[in-house]
């Protein structure tokens, strides 16, 4: 473990609470991507069914609980709870276009042709791209509301800080995991316009408004 | 080196 995975990590968790926090003190789930929602679930599903095979670290296991749990919170709370706030008519992305890909790319280029590391390849491909319906559900209805942008920085910073953790290994470890890290830089990379907007405007107390 | 099957990544 070192610095940049550790606040990487809590960053993707600080992400998680301040989305769930949003949901339930607004009792709403407007501007959010429920597609997004379904694609983490989905990711961490696939990605951690190592807990019931390998043991890393009580850190390990109570964090992939916590991934797990709470992205299946969030998705009961948009589709059930506060189903009517869910802005279903621009949340129009399709999904299929995201996980059949991932899927044939995970069963194409993988470490090991098991079913427990094919689904790890897809969670890590998946997990690249699952972000786009919720950038997708900004773009059309062209801004985002403050805590919706911060939720959104926070889980951007989680990827730019698990990049940092990936050099740190490479030169202290000399371990490198290649699917993990072109993922990540795919993943990164897709927030990188968004930063630029949360830099120039949220944190100067202005509403995300794209450019029209 | 620790690479693959070692993940202990979250």
């Amino acid at each position: 473990m070192n610095i940049f995975r550790l606040l990487g990590d809590l960053s993707h968790l600080l992400a998680i609470i301040i989305l769930l926090l949003k949901i339930w003190k607004t009792r709403s789930c407007a501007g959010i991507s429920g597609k997004s929602q379904i694609l983490f679930a989905i990711v961490y599903t696939t990605r951690y069914l190592d807990l019931l095979t390998t043991y890393i670290s009580a850190y390990n296991t109570f964090m992939k609980i916590i991934f797990i749990a709470t992205s299946y919170t969030t998705v009961f709370l948009m589709y059930v709870k506060f189903k009517a706030t869910y802005d279903h008519n621009h949340d129009t992305f399709r999904i299929e276009f995201l996980i059949l890909p991932t899927s044939l790319l995970a069963l194409l280029i993988n470490h090991e042709f098991t079913i427990i590391e094919i689904l790890w390849t897809f969670s890590i491909y998946l997990e690249s791209v699952a972000i786009l319906p919720q950038l997708f559900l900004v773009s059309k209805t062209g801004e985002a509301e403050s805590i919706t942008s911060h939720y959104l920085f926070a889980l951007g910073c989680y990827r730019g800080l698990y990049l940092l953790n990936w050099v740190y290994r490479y030169y202290a470890e000399n371990y490198y995991e290649l699917i993990a890290i072109v993922a990540g830089l795919v993943q990164t990379i897709l927030y990188c316009d968004f930063f630029y907007l949360y830099i120039t405007k949220v944190l100067k107390g202005k509403k995300l408004q794209l450019p029209a | 080196h620790p690479h693959y099957p070692f993940k202990d990544e979250l």
